[in-house]
């Protein structure tokens, strides 16, 4: 489904270079469950935000192959067009639109399929239920804690049923027994069919996935199977 | 040190009230280190956030005696000056200084104290390499990864050595081995006289506090001493 080659990221600094991603090649197939983990400022968000092409490898340095596309070769309307359709993203600061409501903010995604609006609101309020969010619908973001936020991106994210699902600590405001909630709501999706990549700190949500891969100074330094328990 | 009495605080919206904090009532000593737990929304950063002086309480719903002076009677300008020159803060979306740099947004509580500009970059490059951020002083906070983000936030909150520190998440967007050095330099200050108040979803991080408070839809539901191993 996805093929990372030679991917490197670099960031200029006056004359230092730093480099966030070095040389990156990873194979993602339909259905996986890939935990990645490192520690701060190893290249994880970076990682993550090439693999939902909300940013682009460092020119001529490696190639992202979407079902065998050369992504890095489309425009920014068909790339837009791909995220918006197909991925569903939970990032590390929650990222909502400060200007709408939680209901709002969950309905964003689905403008895209085109569907009536109460047929959105309906679905926008299943998935705020299922992240047990319905009593703070019409809170906006800066009504919300910081785990409200990041329960209501939860729903957001997954209101395209997206192919690919890519969440950046996605249970890293919420207590332990909510946090296990959320990790096996994306363990049924996962098994239903949904493509899904997490980055965490936390091993106990390592043990959800199915291939842990570890990142170190923007390099893979190890890529593995997790035993099943 | 703290006394909080019946404190309350509520937000209307529309005819629905919501009870944030809801009659709380506890006592902090000076050299405590208390770890505040809690379901999300049960409540833990507005108590946080009253505890340092950045909110108030809600009117005639309780009293705030900071050493027995009540805080809720002072001014804007006296609370701003307690809270600058004795409290430090850790935010849980770190809260830094978009316009300014690493090194200047640990420069700032420096300027309280009226020390002379050379010294206070040196006592900002001292914080900043405590929290292992010597290489990255010159990046802004959007060109930071989020766990560079919060110990920067961590090197700003302790730079006027506050008497009082209150810490939301402060290790939630770092790996176990940092977050663990995190916590002893935490514990380090605590046994040189600073009182802590940590929030924290990880039952890890409650081992290095002295005091387990519990909330529960805004109110304390727990509060007793942690056994020390
Ligand atoms: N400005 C506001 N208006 C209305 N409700 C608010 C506002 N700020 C907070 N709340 C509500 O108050 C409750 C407590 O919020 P608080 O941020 O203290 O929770 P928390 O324990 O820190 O949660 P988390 O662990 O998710 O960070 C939440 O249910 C939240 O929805
Ligand atoms: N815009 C930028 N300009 C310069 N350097 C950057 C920029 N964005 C990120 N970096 C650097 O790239 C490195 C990787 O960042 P990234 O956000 O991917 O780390 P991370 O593994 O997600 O860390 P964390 O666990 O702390 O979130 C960091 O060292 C960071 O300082
Ligand atoms: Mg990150
Ligand atoms: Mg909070």
């Amino acid at each position: 489904m996805i093929k990372l080659k030679n991917i490197s990221k670099q960031y200029h600094m006056g004359d230092v270079v730093i480099n966030a991603l070095d040389n990156v090649s990873m194979t993602i197939s339909r259905g996986e469950f890939v935990i990645i983990m490192g520690p701060s400022g190893s290249g994880k968000s970076t990682l993550l935000n090439i693999l939902g092409v909300l940013d682009l490898p460092t020119r001529n340095h490696g190639a992202y192959l979407l079902e065998d596309v050369d992504i890095t070769e489309l425009g920014d309307r068909e790339l837009a067009r791909i995220r918006n359709r197909h991925f569903g993203f939970i990032f590390q600061s929650y990222n909502l639109f400060p200007e709408l409501n939680a209901l709002e903010n969950v309905m964003v995604p689905l403008t895209y399929a085109k569907r009536p609006k109460a047929e959105r609101i309906k679905r926008a309020e299943e998935l705020l239920e299922m992240v047990e969010m319905t009593h703070r619908l019409k809170h906006f973001p800066n009504q919300l804690s910081g785990g409200e936020q990041q329960r209501v991106a939860i729903a957001r994210a997954l209101a395209n049923k997206p192919t690919l699902l890519l969440a950046d600590e996605p249970t890293g405001n919420l207590a332990t027994e909510q946090g296990n909630e959320i990790l096996s709501l994306l363990k049924k999706l996962n098994e239903q069919g949904t493509t899904i990549v997490v980055v965490t700190h936390d091993p106990k949500v390592s043990t959800y996935g199915k291939r842990l891969v570890h990142l170190q100074d923007g390099k893979i330094v190890s890529d593995k199977a997790i035993e099943q328990s």
